[in-house]
């Protein structure tokens, strides 16, 4: 059955779904079975699969909003080899719908453990908050992975993640495990990348991923083909830090 | 009395905080009263600007829950000059908390229409997302400043954020219009962000701003000083970029 990894980082633009959707096609070289669930109501990760999100009728809202919806039928797969379960517009929503439900932090669990058998991997790319979405996805996940890019206004929100984390570790998901911290589009040429690079090793010794992934244009141009890096350009740093980092995530499950 | 000017865009990451700091600065060079309200639970602008925000015990929050709460004595003067309206961790409930208020969307245009005669500009700060607090901001301002990345991911949300305007000045606030566009990060190596500024500028005729605000490490490192660019490097080209924006926004008054 799958291992389930949350991607999480209430800082806005620090490669949240970048890393959802590269990390899932890497695990899928590696011979895996990928869903990525998009829980960001700004859909980037399902456009960056290629989705064509204008058109979709349905998406993970229904799933939420309603527990007798099978999700499988919500499924789509991609050119890239992973299956996706979109969102839209419609997600926005659920923030305030959800208030009101009972055992509202639960809602996504229930979602995902029905997908959980069909897929050696399932991925969550959150949207750039805490709120309801984002504790579901904490609630139904088995760890967490937290892009960060090393500047420092990204870096203060790091204490309140945690913190946030052994909350939800204490009441609603006693076993969720953080998988690392990940250096995100990393410019080696600045002296306040690497201060801050090395200021985080030194804070959270043993939970910074060894892997770096640089900052380059390639990856910003990628999602505007639908493709990953790995397609756009195989060869590129940025692909072959990806599949490192896939076979480390894959060594957890 | 104050123009007020909300500084929005759900997605994360493209220089909101950033610009409503430096833009901020840069009014009060030009001889104005500043006063910025940090909207975002994630304190970046408060911590920006040089505020103790883990010491604070009063932030916007108490003035957004209590209407007898008088805003001023939560404002903290600053070394650069504006004064600021901070926000701490407590914000993030204040989401959930106005969603069974009565005219929950109004709460916050209460609080800034006492504050308008005591300065020229009120910039707000907002979240990476358009729920109840961007909203806010978007009832209680004159006008709107989109700051933008020139990468595919940025621009796929402008559509949705346009179209939200639109339903704010049907129901919430009839006057409010776009200051503009403001293109930020820019890096003019890449074709891709040339391309993307170019498609902009195409597609939103007259709603792009001339100035340009460049990709600088210099901008990323100044924050972690509590200092503005102004202050931290005035002569940088993104300074004086900030001080060509703040001619064209004081214009606007
Ligand atoms: N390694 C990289 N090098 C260069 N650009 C990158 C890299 N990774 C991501 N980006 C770009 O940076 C921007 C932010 O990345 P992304 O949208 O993945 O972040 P996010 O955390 O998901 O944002 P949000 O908080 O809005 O959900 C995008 O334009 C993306 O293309
Ligand atoms: N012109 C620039 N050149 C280089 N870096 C910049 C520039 N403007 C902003 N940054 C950096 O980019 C990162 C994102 O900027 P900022 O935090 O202002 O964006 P934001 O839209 O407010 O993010 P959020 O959505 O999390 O609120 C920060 O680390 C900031 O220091
Ligand atoms: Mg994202
Ligand atoms: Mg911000």
């Amino acid at each position: 059955a799958a291992l389930v990894t949350a991607v999480v980082n209430q800082k806005g633009g620090v490669g949240k779904t970048t890393t959802t959707f590269n990390l899932g096609v890497a695990l899928q070289r590696l011979g895996r079975r990928i869903l990525l669930i998009d829980l960001d109501p700004q859909a980037s990760l399902s456009a960056s699969a290629g989705i064509p999100v204008a058109q979709l009728t349905a998406s993970v809202y229904q799933a939420l909003l309603d527990e007798a919806t099978d999700p499988l039928p919500l499924i789509h797969g991609t050119t890239s080899g992973v299956d996706v379960l979109p969102a839209t517009i419609d997600l926005a929503a659920a923030e305030v719908e959800l208030v009101n439900m009972t055992l509202r932090e639960l809602v996504l669990r229930d979602v995902v453990d029905k997908l959980r058998p069909r897929y050696d991997h399932i991925l969550i790319d959150c949207p750039p908050s805490l709120g309801l979405l984002t504790v579901n996805a904490l609630a139904a996940a088995d760890q967490v992975l937290i892009p960060l890019q090393c500047e420092y206004l990204a870096t203060r929100g790091l204490t309140l993640l945690l913190r946030t984390l052994t909350k939800v570790q204490g009441r609603l998901n006693r076993n969720l495990r953080i998988a690392g911290i990940l250096p995100t589009m990393f410019d080696g040429r600045t002296t306040h990348a690497n201060e801050i690079l090395a200021e985080l090793r030194a804070n959270f010794p043993g939970q910074v991923f060894d892997v770096v992934i640089k900052e380059s244009v390639r990856v910003k141009e990628s999602p505007a083909a639908g493709l990953s890096i790995l397609d756009y350009d195989g060869n590129h740093d940025v692909a072959r830090a990806y599949i490192q980092l896939a076979t480390e995530v894959d060594h957890g499950r």
